[in-house]
């Protein structure tokens, strides 16, 4: 099932620009991670399309992130990361 | 009401490489 979303030409700098190494700070690239992928949630919780693996493809590749990065420290609820109010 | 998250089987995605 093809991703409806193309991550391919987005603008990664409101992750880019705020979340930086060697220390990655949570609070900031946890919020950044966020800012950029909540308007995306529904299409990114469907595990039956590529959307999520293409995304940290793109996040991973134009922040020269390590892998899992996101995986590892952005903890929020149970249920996962909560999404600010539209 | 707001009940919009990031799930994490969708964050899980992140510690796949692309190429596997």
């Amino acid at each position: 099932k093809p991703c409806p979303v193309n991550f391919e030409f987005m603008n990664y700098t409101i992750i880019t620009s705020r979340c930086k190494g060697p220390r990655y700070p949570a609070d900031l690239c946890c919020q950044a991670f966020k800012d950029f992928a909540c308007p995306y949630a529904e299409d990114l919780n469907d595990l039956e399309n590529e959307c999520s693996s293409t995304m940290f493809s793109y996040i991973n590749l134009y922040g020269s992130y390590p892998p899992g990065l996101f995986a590892s420290l952005c903890r929020d609820d149970k249920v996962g990361l909560i999404c600010p109010a539209s | 009401t707001n009940n919009r998250y990031i799930s994490y089987g969708s964050l899980s995605k992140n510690n796949v490489p692309c190429s596997r």
